[in-house]
């Protein structure tokens, strides 16, 4: 059985609200060691991964694997009943059908206990080849989620060029041009590292969607190479991350 | 227009 408890409910409904615009749907694999979750869009063009380490939790006890296919936007409206500063243990039975969410107040003067049905989802896990990228940029989250909006006002294609110059990102379209050039430097604390320089064009909805994961870390972390899925990185705190793949989009 | 590739092109199910 599982049972997970964490000190604020804050943390949860942050994870969710990075995923459920990407997935409305997702099966949680949690062990011994936290919990995971991997999952493409329908479309298959991007995908995310979840990890957070059981010492993140308050408590964690999982004596033996249990999957749960949780339906994001129910799990959202659960976590809405709910205060941020509430804590929350999830508890879930071997082979569960249900998950339970308790949320108490501090001092316990409220408790809440809301039961969600879990779903029987196919589960389609990619292997994901551990190679090191050429090009790795670390920038404040907030500013990658400024870029990105500013961008999709000019096209639904962004263009990101990364050389040992600095990172290059542009858009053009029927309103004109965008470019906006970052170059390393402690006053907005960007680094940048390239080993071969990098272009590839990417769906700027996609990027814009994994933005909703900025409340989560102050910097993300940009990976790219050629030919390569583009990574993008929310650590969350020392506990685990949100990875983000996107396929480049390619001339034909 | 460059079109949208698919991330089943660069990976791999198991």
């Amino acid at each position: 059985m599982l049972e997970a408890r964490l000190s604020q409910t804050l943390l949860l409904k942050k994870v969710v609200d990075a995923l459920k615009e990407i997935i409305a749907q997702g099966t949680l694999d949690c062990s011994d060691n936290g919990l995971e979750l991997q999952s493409m869009d329908n479309s298959h063009v991007s995908l995310v991964a979840l990890s957070l380490a059981s010492d993140c939790f308050e408590k964690f006890h999982c004596d033996r694997n249990v999957s749960l296919g949780l339906d994001l936007k129910s799990l959202g409206k659960v976590l809405k009943c709910a205060n941020s500063d509430d804590a929350v243990t999830i508890k879930a039975v071997d082979r569960p059908e249900k998950i339970t969410l308790s949320f108490e107040s501090d001092g316990k003067e409220r408790t809440a206990d809301y039961e969600l049905k879990l779903l029987n989802l196919d589960q389609d896990h990619m292997e994901i080849p551990k190679k090191d990228y050429t090009c790795y940029i670390q920038l404040p989250s907030s500013e990658f989620a400024r870029i990105c909006r500013d961008m999709s006002m000019f096209d639904e294609s962004l263009t990101i060029a990364c050389s040992s110059k600095g990172i290059r990102f542009s858009a053009k379209g029927d309103l004109g041009t965008a470019n906006i050039q970052l170059n390393a430097g402690t006053a907005m604390d960007v680094s940048i590292e390239v080993q071969e320089p990098v272009t590839q064009s990417f769906a700027g909805r996609y990027l814009n969607t994994f933005t909703k994961a900025t409340p989560l870390a102050d910097r993300v972390k940009l990976y790219l190479s050629e030919e390569r899925p583009l990574l993008v990185e929310y650590p969350i705190e020392d506990y685990g991350h949100i990875r983000y793949y996107l396929a480049p989009k390619v001339n034909e | 227009t460059p079109i949208q590739n698919d991330l089943t092109e660069y990976y791999s199910l198991v």
